[in-house]
């Protein structure tokens, strides 16, 4: 039957991969994977995928309708997602059978036991320039270090990409646009070809508890400056 | 606890076992 292959690869990221036949291969001739994007906490050696996949429920079967008809199969749930233009597929594993679903932002940064510093980060995306934040000490994830910050920081963001994007030295869509919609700042990226300019958004990030924004968490690798 | 995938790549991954 139609299915994802959900399984933990030799570096223990959790994966999702094609079972159709001929199998889905990247560039390299490998089989292209999903992989889940999560963070690690390497003081504890814990990592988002600790729940990872139990090898007689590894199958995300796509087509199974639960008995719950309020439940849609997951290909529908997928393609749902994909026309309301969500950016993220999740799988919650704490119970069984796994709940799952599509999403516009992504709601869980790091675990809730985590604690806050404060400290100035960076990131290539943003031509390295700093803006203070508070990070999840001890929790990487995307390569660097996972931070949360102001509306106001953010809203410096917003005007130091729109300096940079309007430089002449800049190449159309080297660097991303951010712009808020009400409280959700809005990430996209310009497309240029030679024919077509279009704006692809990728994420959308809203406001915590706190007010505060994880803006390019798991999309930009943040560092300490 | 959720796991969290881009949907970019989890669609055409999908689409693919499906339709072969």
């Amino acid at each position: 039957v139609a299915a994802l292959i959900w399984e933990q690869d030799e570096t223990g990221s959790e994966t999702l991969r094609s079972n159709g036949s001929p199998g889905w291969h990247d560039e390299t001739g490998q089989l292209h994977r999903a992989h889940a994007l999560t963070w690690q906490h390497p003081a504890s050696g814990t990592s988002g995928v600790h729940d990872h996949a139990d090898p007689y429920r590894n199958l995300v079967l796509l087509k199974v309708r639960r008995r719950d008809r309020s439940i849609h199969p997951v290909i529908d749930t997928i393609r749902y997602g994909v026309k309301r233009k969500h950016h993220w597929f999740w799988i919650d594993t704490g119970r069984w059978p796994y709940a799952y679903g599509t999403a516009d932002h992504r709601g869980e940064i790091v675990p809730a036991e985590a604690t806050w510093i404060r400290s100035r980060v960076e990131a290539p995306a943003l031509e390295r320039l700093p803006y203070p934040a508070v990070i999840a000490e001890g929790y990487f994830g995307a390569d660097g270090v996972l931070p949360r910050f102001t509306r106001d920081t953010v809203t410096g963001m917003i005007s130091d990409l729109d300096e940079l994007n309007s430089h002449p030295a800049t190449m159309p869509g080297e660097f991303p646009t951010v712009a808020f919609h009400g409280d959700i700042a809005v990430i996209s990226w310009q497309q240029h070809s030679l024919s077509d300019e279009r704006v692809l958004e990728i994420d959308r990030c809203y406001p915590d508890a706190e007010g505060l924004y994880a803006i390019g968490a798991y999309q930009w690798t943040w560092s300490i400056t | 606890s959720k796991l969290w995938w881009r949907l970019s790549e989890v669609s055409p991954l999908a689409e693919h076992a499906v339709h072969t």
